[in-house]
């Protein structure tokens, strides 16, 4: 699988995933990727890619949990999606990046590791796999 | 704070991923990242900055989408993808498609061309004709390497995901406990 997210100066946020799906899927076994709300979401709030074991996070509502959490119970995007990724879904299943509309990344992940890159306009950039 | 981007190439990356296989990866998100930055700074719209940069990931054979896809249990191709406007809340979703080379694309012209949000399999397969979304013979995603990878999973008779390491059915096993193995990011 893969995502991208943005957001631009005016903070206008959008969102995009795509996947090939799983080794030895069975034929017409739909992901979370195309299901909006599980593997890709957008409000005027933030925008979330996700990635991993899809039954998971379609189960977990992945990606409108995290827009659901900064909406509802006030949190930044960094404690919104570490809350689902860390707290609301099995270990071992997933992954995802996050930008909000104030231009904030989070790409927290449960997994051993997960290829993510970002860059931000005050300069910050980075390109990892596992975490130090 | 100004624009910001990130992108993802699949999760479950295994520590011990041997520097052949992680170099190439890490090369190819900078390249991506790149094009998302320049794209931003160019004052391109969000929209269309996330549909530039999944469609160079699925180019890359590296990652599980476009040309990297992995096979289904029958040795088939089911491409899946979605994009979502968070302005407008329009959002564009396509699955089981088997002969477009950029997914992402068709699920924008989904969501820009038609009333609905999701059309999936023969349905996308006749939208993708009609908007003229380049499509190729599905022999094109159909890799040694993946039919190698679809072997393997089917010798250990489990669905393999991302890295997992092909193991003997092991029913007690949950797919999260299996151990991650050496492999190539084909994470769903």
């Amino acid at each position: 699988t893969v995502g991208c997210v943005a957001v631009d100066s005016n903070g206008n946020l959008a969102s995009a995933t795509s996947t090939g799906g799983l080794v030895n899927k069975m034929v017409g076994r739909i992901g979370d990727t195309p299901l909006i709300g599980a593997g890709t979401y957008a409000n005027e709030l933030c925008a979330v890619s996700a990635t991993g074991i899809g039954e998971a996070l379609i189960r977990g509502t992945v990606a409108r949990d995290v827009a659901a959490m900064m909406e509802f119970k006030g949190l930044s995007l960094k404690e919104a999606a570490d809350c689902v990724v860390h707290e609301r879904i099995p270990k071992g299943t997933v992954g995802l990046v996050a930008v909000s509309a104030a231009g904030e990344v989070a790409m927290p992940y449960n997994t051993p590791g997960m290829f993510r890159a970002c860059a931000t306009e005050d300069g910050y950039s980075e390109v990892a796999i596992w975490s130090d | 704070m100004g624009w910001a981007v990130a992108l993802h190439g699949g999760a479950g990356v295994p520590f011990s991923l041997p520097p052949e296989a992680r170099q190439p990866r890490e090369e190819a998100l900078r390249h991506c990242l790149q094009i998302g930055v320049k794209a931003l700074k160019s004052n391109m719209s969000p929209l269309d900055v996330v549909e530039l940069v999944v469609r160079e990931l699925e180019n890359i054979p590296h990652f599980n989408a476009g040309r990297g896809s992995v096979l289904t249990n029958k040795g088939t191709v089911e491409m899946e993808a979605s994009i979502m406007d968070g302005n407008t809340m329009k959002c564009g979703a396509v699955s089981g498609l088997s002969t477009v080379v950029n997914a992402i694309s068709l699920a924008r012209l989904v969501m820009d061309n038609t009333p609905h949000i999701y059309l999936a399999f023969d349905g996308a397969e006749d939208f993708a004709r009609q908007q003229g979304v380049e499509t190729v013979d599905t022999s094109h995603f159909i890799t040694p390497e993946n039919i190698e990878r679809l072997n393997q999973a089917k010798e250990a008779d489990r669905v393999q995901i991302d890295y997992t390491q092909p193991i003997q059915n092991d029913t007690t096993k949950s797919e999260t406990e299996t151990p991650f193995a050496n492999g190539d990011s084909q994470l769903g």
